[in-house]
């Protein structure tokens, strides 16, 4: 899981 | 973006819409948990920090604000407006004893230890629990109204098409975040035997009877 990762989910 | 998740949060929304109408124009709060209200509100506060940290796209920035926006209008709406109406005997589910231990999961797994990242975690595995005050006060009342089982169907499919949207994420992106997905379906197992008397009673026009 990359530190950067964002939720990109709701 | 994908129809499962497009049509999840869809469901979502209509969950807390049916909420909120069914409440402001019966201008009563009975049958229905402020507990688990106040666990949604909790969750989408703790999930949607990343407002003021990053953007994603106008549709996830915008929905963020709407879920927040319902989740404390519905809880104003319970405990202040309409609180004569707030059935206190029979919303008696211990929140600290959902709270906690989500909170010390979220510190022990998760996917990086930082502030933001341990709280969307808190958000995810309280998220999954967050219902049960309101299945168990059914479950006490031994029956819902029809419109609150409609609330809990729209509110239980949204998850469950999750689930669909992480199996075609996974399919298509290579992509799958285990601990939203874990979460995800011990969120949806909840349901689970809502959904069969939802679809065996309440759609045959019954009243949705809980064995209490």
């Amino acid at each position: 899981f990359s530190n950067m990762e964002l939720h990109d989910e709701l | 973006m994908n129809i499962f998740r497009l049509t999840g949060d869809l469901a979502h929304l209509i969950a807390i819409i049916i909420l909120l109408h069914k409440i402001w124009k019966s201008r009563s709060c009975a049958g229905i948990s402020g507990k688990s209200q106040v666990l949604f509100a909790l969750v989408y506060t703790t999930r949607y920090l990343d407002l003021v940290t990053s953007y994603v796209s106008i549709y996830n920035t915008f929905m963020k604000f709407v879920f927040l926006a319902t989740s404390y209008a519905t809880i104003y709406l319970i405990y202040v407006k309409f609180k004569a109406t707030y059935d206190h005997n029979h919303d008696t589910f211990r929140i600290e004893f959902l709270i906690l231990p989500s909170l010390a999961l979220a510190l022990l797994i998760n996917h990086y230890f930082n502030f933001l990242e341990v709280l969307w975690t808190f958000s995810i595995y309280l998220e999954s629990v967050a219902i049960l005050p309101q299945l168990f006060m059914v479950s006490k009342t031994g029956e819902a109204e029809s419109i609150t089982s409609h609330y809990l169907f729209a509110l239980g499919s949204y998850r469950a098409l999750y689930i669909l949207n992480w199996i075609y994420r996974y399919a298509t992106e290579g992509h799958y975040d285990l601990i939203a997905i874990v979460a995800g379906v011990v969120q949806t197992v909840l349901y689970c035997d809502f959904f069969y008397l939802y679809i065996t009673k309440v759609l045959k026009g019954k009243k949705l009877q809980l064995p209490a």
